[in-house]
């Protein structure tokens, strides 16, 4: 895959996207 | 003629041999088979891999006699709701799980040996008008269920005597689920297709809806397998039983798209096209298992490829005994099943 057509990649998007999502 | 049509992609690719038979199951008394699969099952001190098949009225499960030899242990006569399929729970061990139902699943039933009584038993796990279910690792059984007013997307974990420990409901998404897959080495990651063609990520610990992806309209009615992340990306199996041939690709059967959950984009990876010679909508079913993935083409064929390289790694044309209906991975990566409507089984060594 070429990096820049998916954007900026986060090892912990998990993480991330659970302490940002709405309960 | 199959025969015909497979005669140059077994001279340039993908062989029957590269499927062995190991053994036969023929199951005299059912007319009419809906499904196969396999489950752990302990007895007398040892865990072994037995088989499960079913018909619309039952299911019986299956144990290994001899090395190509299977006899049949018992079997659950579940009544007047058809069987629709075999839900595998991988890691379970003496659990098999079958959901019912007419045009859509009613009910999914958890079929068990209860030493406390010494008998076989089946007991209701979920009832409702079901649009996906999937067994995760863990005992745990994730369904969606959708009515007019209401959309529930729901976790059970399940307890070794056919009830439930735990439920936890996890946030829908505005489309119905049509599928879902765990992410391999997440234990709290679960994705899911929806008929929006969406690809949406949830957090099972907590219910919440993570993300949802576009898939692209360019193939519609996407089903995932399987998915796994890996350096910041999420890999999803897809399935395309509806794909219609391109020049660029042929008829993809499986995809592997890369998704950066962060952004929301996403990337083709790899397509897994149907064998020269099929055309059009060809796909009838599959299954995935680890980087293989299998399907039973229109043709009455099984068409194996290695999701990775793209590749048709073999063909198993429809025998003398008719089309086949139904392609499985045994649990373990033991083979592959291979079924026909009247009843017989083979189990492949791939």
């Amino acid at each position: 895959c070429n990096e820049s057509d998916l954007g900026p990649i986060s090892l912990n998007w998990f993480e991330e996207l659970s302490a940002e999502a709405p309960l | 003629d199959v025969a015909e049509l497979l005669t140059p992609m077994l001279t340039d690719g993908p062989r029957e041999e590269s499927l062995q038979l190991v053994s036969e199951i023929k199951d005299s008394s059912c007319s009419c088979t809906v499904d196969v699969s396999t489950v752990w099952w302990e007895a007398a001190g040892s865990r072994e891999l037995r088989v499960v098949t079913a018909s619309e009225s039952a299911v019986s499960l299956w144990e290994p006699l001899a090395p190509d030899c299977w006899g049949k242990v018992y079997t659950w006569h579940l009544g007047e709701i058809p069987v629709i399929q075999i839900v595998p729970l991988l890691d379970a061990c003496n659990l098999v799980c079958v959901a019912l139902g007419e045009l859509e699943i009613g009910e999914i039933r958890l079929l068990l040996y209860s030493s406390e009584t010494d008998s076989f038993k089946h007991s209701l796990v979920k009832t409702g008008n079901i649009k996906a279910v999937v067994g995760l690792k863990d005992q745990r059984l994730v369904s969606s269920s959708r009515t007019m007013q209401e959309h529930q997307v729901e976790m059970v974990l399940l307890s070794e005597t056919g009830g439930s420990k735990d439920r936890q409901t996890l946030m829908p998404p505005e489309e119905t689920v049509t599928a879902f897959a765990e992410v391999e080495g997440m234990r709290e990651a679960l994705v899911g297709t929806t008929a929006g063609n969406t690809v949406v990520v949830w957090n099972l610990k907590t219910g919440q809806l993570l993300r949802k992806m576009n898939i692209g309209y360019s193939y519609p009615a996407s089903i995932c397998h399987r998915a796994y992340s890996d350096s910041g990306l999420l890999f999803v199996v897809l399935s395309h039983p509806h794909a219609k041939e391109s020049e660029s690709c042929g008829s993809p059967a499986f995809r592997v798209v890369a998704f950066n959950p962060r952004t929301g984009r996403s990337a083709g990876v790899m397509f897994s096209c149907l064998p020269p010679g099929h055309v059009g909508r060809q796909y009838l079913e599959g299954d995935v298992w680890d980087t293989t993935g299998a399907a039973v083409l229109t043709s009455g064929a099984v068409a194996v490829w290695d999701l990775l390289r793209g590749r048709c790694a073999a063909v198993l044309p429809p025998g003398p005994g008719g089309h086949w209906a139904l392609a499985r991975w045994a649990a373990g990566g033991a083979g592959l099943l291979a079924g026909r409507r009247d009843g017989t089984f083979h189990l492949y060594r791939y």
